[in-house]
């Protein structure tokens, strides 16, 4: 998966997640076209008994625009199930916490998986970690974390635009 | 005497074209200077700074929003062509210059033929064409362009044919996934990022898409209609059904986009548009919901606080866990349900439910176990 924010000159927004799922897809290749071919299907195990012809699978992608009087806020957020936690996690840090763009996009995540077990980004606050266990959270560890961030962020006629540096991206502007 | 007055108009006029001279300057100079790492007129933020400048370029060429987004959708397909491309499918939010929000879901759709126990395979392999759905991914782009594009369709794919056809050296995030493609039931895909001599390319090789760079310019010569009819399309499906997939050309031919209008959610100060089921910004809504409801500020991250912070926030999640399944296709079920998620009143009511000294056994959330995707 991945998301691109754009603002343009005219305030214009675009805020698109784009996916072919895991991690190449359904690794089906297409020699004839040079395509590689998504499992989307995949996005119904475990949430519906039945699926139909035509019928869309449940999606994680948000992609958001946050619009006030004064500012413009283009968001959204990559990695399946973690989608929900690194949009979360940006919009709280930078909305409510007073972090920077920046500084909100790099906090470290803490992802709640579908069995309720507790994972922790790597840089995560020890004493926060021990404390949830001692009220009972049952912690558990990620092998990856594939929340990645993108936002741009229009305030008083400067823009500023991030990419999540988990991915080594870069955002660009003039 | 009628000499000294035309000199005294003409000091007049050199101290009037001073003093405007002066306002002009100082307004030049004190013109609002945004911060070193900010920008003044247009940005775009995407996975790498190759396609991210890809972008701004088309947009300081006078594209819209929309065209310096396709683009860079475009470049990310050969930049991190483990996480997308037009293989796949997306979701548009998209604001234009007078405020209105609309979405364009391009996500995407089951086949008319598919494998009848396809879910039994859940906990076998994800990987394999029966999990293929039918791309809506150029589909997408032809829409949003059709709506917002200013610049020609042609152009926005010149920059990924360039790059796909020329070659570049892999970036470190593609090259931290070939490995996983390095499996005998992967072969083909495998050929595509192997040598002449069959070694798997790493980080820092030279790659190309040269056969995706002749789809990508039969499609900007001719149009979406390229991919999803004719020759790449009857390509694509023998490619698929040669690898046991269920595709038919039938199937890419009735591949619908969705375009609605946004679902707006109070945030504070902000009007939150996100895109309606099966996407998942309602679930995003709730949490911020339930979260905005203990009026958080910095000081919400400091010593005892902070644990309890994150406490209602992983609580937050566990019961946004436990409502997943109330995410559908409109389509194939009400989103009453969904719509219900969006409302301070649902999120006070969960929040009501959230103990601020300890944490539950799972049924008291609700919750109906399903897969975690990565995608």
């Amino acid at each position: 998966t991945t998301h691109v924010s754009v603002l343009a000159e005219d305030g214009s927004a675009v805020s698109v997640t784009s996916t072919i799922n895991h991690i190449f897809g359904s690794k089906v290749f297409s020699p004839r076209t040079g395509v590689i071919l998504n499992n989307e299907l995949s996005d119904f195990c475990g949430r519906v008994d039945n699926i139909f012809p035509g019928e869309q699978p449940p999606s994680s992608m948000a992609p958001a625009v946050l619009k006030s009087q004064s500012k413009t806020l283009v968001i959204g957020s990559t990695g399946g199930s973690m989608i929900t936690t690194g949009i979360a996690s940006a919009l709280m840090n930078h909305l409510w916490f007073g972090k920077s763009l920046k500084e909100a996009i790099a906090a470290p995540v803490v992802y709640v998986d579908s069995q309720n077990a507790v994972k922790f980004e790597p840089a995560f606050d020890k004493d926060v970690i021990e404390d949830l266990k001692a009220l009972g959270h049952k912690r558990e560890t990620a092998k990856h974390f594939y929340n990645v961030v993108n936002a741009v962020e229009k305030e008083g006629g400067c823009i500023c635009a991030v990419s999540d540096a988990r991915k080594l991206g870069k955002a660009a502007g003039y | 005497m009628a000499r000294s007055k035309a000199r005294v108009y003409s000091c007049c006029a050199l101290i009037l074209l001073c003093l405007v001279a002066i306002i002009v300057c100082i307004a030049v100079l004190v013109r609002h200077k945004c911060p070193d790492d900010t920008f003044s007129s247009a940005a775009v933020a995407a996975d790498s700074g190759k396609c991210s400048e890809i972008g701004r370029d088309i947009l300081q060429s006078g594209g819209s929003a929309v065209d310096g987004a396709i683009a860079a959708l475009l470049c990310t397909s050969v930049m991190n062509p483990q996480s997308m491309g037009i293989g796949g499918g997306s979701i548009f939010t998209v604001m234009d210059s007078s405020g209105k929000v609309n979405i364009i879901n391009s996500r995407e759709t089951v086949p008319r033929s598919f494998k009848p126990d396809l879910l039994k395979s859940c906990s076998k392999t994800l990987a394999g064409s029966q999990w293929i759905g039918v791309p809506g991914e150029i589909r997408g782009y032809e829409q949003a362009h059709r709506l917002y594009g200013k610049l020609p369709w042609a152009t926005l794919f010149k920059p990924t044919i360039q790059l796909a056809r020329e070659g570049f050296p892999i970036p470190q995030v593609q090259g931290r996934y070939l490995p996983y493609i390095d499996t005998n039931e992967t072969q083909s895909l495998r050929k595509l990022f192997s040598d002449k001599n069959g070694n798997l390319l790493k980080t820092g090789d030279i790659v190309k898409f040269e056969k995706l760079a002749d789809t990508l310019e039969i499609i900007a010569n001719h149009g979406a209609d390229a991919f999803y009819t004719g020759r790449i399309a009857e390509d694509l499906i023998r490619d698929i059904q040669e690898a046991g997939g269920t595709l038919t050309t039938q199937d890419l031919a009735a591949y619908r986009v969705t375009v609605t209008d946004a679902w707006v959610v109070p945030l504070g100060e902000y009007k939150m548009y996100i895109p309606p089921p099966p996407a998942g910004g309602i679930i995003l809504s709730l949490i911020l919901n339930i979260m905005k409801g203990y009026h958080l500020n910095s000081a919400s991250l400091v010593g005892e606080q902070k644990t309890r912070t994150y406490h209602h926030y992983v609580e937050a999640f566990k019961f946004a866990n436990g409502l997943k399944k109330h995410i559908h296709d409109p389509q194939f079920g009400s989103d009453e349900m969904a719509k219900k998620f969006t409302e301070d009143s649902f999120a006070n009511h969960i929040r009501s439910l959230i103990s601020s000294d300890k944490t539950h056994d799972p049924q008291y959330y609700n919750i109906t176990p399903y897969l975690d995707s990565m995608g």
